[in-house]
């Protein structure tokens, strides 16, 4: 299975 | 009060088809220096950034930092309004409800005005870090985007591999597989001609990424004659269209893991 991550968890929150 | 203007409505129009199917409705960033958006899609696995500096404009003015709320899709449609070569102004005074765009012919002899109706948008915004990419691709953007459309006619996913010999797509899926190599060319010069390839490279890289996604990336193509794909382990890719004089649209990728 292929998993797509959300780009979110790669940059912080401003 | 803000007022911008561009000799252009080409541009304008070119840089909302560029953004306008991955992202519904944006924040449009003004400040003294330029315009920002930052957007995410909604599925949250795409990002897209938007720089214009005020100098790349005709005129620019901006009084104090303000940030309006646009539908793209209203504001495509409007900019459809204007002939390619007309200029394009566009101003919103303090508190404004709605963003004023208007269009005058090169002969000066037609204005046409529209207003667009702002919105509030609430939405998560990142800080994004300057990086040191592992890998860097400098190609055409036309080959990208044909690379592209090539590779959807097999798979759903494509695997980006930067080597220091080249950068080879490659995909997959129930019909078939199929890879493309670009070489590097170490120069890229008049002889190379525009369609050739650079990579720079600290360390080979690999991964891969969705290709629908690659799909709206490829719509800025217009917008500039070479893209940069920047390549680092673990972490999304970044595309990178450079408009003109005066910024760029960037795309952020989140890469696919296999489980």
């Amino acid at each position: 299975d292929i998993l797509q991550t959300s780009i979110a968890a790669y940059f912080a929150a401003t | 009060m803000i007022e911008a203007v561009l000799p252009q409505a080409s541009l304008l129009k070119k840089i909302i088809e560029a953004i306008k199917e991955l992202v519904s409705e944006a924040n449009f960033d003004f400040s003294e220096t330029g315009i920002r958006l930052q957007a995410m899609d909604k599925s949250h696995i795409a990002l897209s950034f938007l720089h214009l500096r005020n100098d790349g404009f005709s005129e620019y003015r901006c009084d104090r930092s303000q940030t309006l709320g646009i539908n793209l899709e209203s504001f495509s449609k409007v900019l459809k309004c204007a002939a390619n070569d007309d200029q394009v102004q566009i101003k919103a005074t303090d508190k404004a409800e709605s963003l004023s765009i208007s269009f005058e012919s090169t002969a000066k002899d037609r204005v046409s005005e529209f207003n667009v109706k702002l919105m509030d948008i609430d939405i998560d915004s990142v800080d994004v870090p300057d990086m040191d990419y592992q890998a860097t691709v400098n190609m055409s953007s036309q080959e990208f985007a044909r690379i592209v459309r090539d590779m959807m006619t097999i798979g759903e996913a494509i695997t980006i591999d930067a080597t220091k010999q080249g950068v080879k797509f490659s995909t997959s899926g129930d019909a078939g597989e199929g890879n493309i190599l670009l070489r590097h060319r170490k120069t890229i010069d008049e002889e190379d001609g525009p369609s050739s390839t650079s990579v720079e490279i600290n360390e080979p890289v690999s991964h891969s990424l969705a290709l629908k996604f690659l799909a709206n990336f490829a719509k800025a193509a217009p917008l500039a004659d070479r893209v940069s794909i920047n390549l680092i382990e673990d972490a999304p890719v970044m595309f990178e269209f450079k408009i003109s004089d005066m910024g760029h649209i960037r795309f952020y990728l989140a890469p696919q893991i296999e489980e």
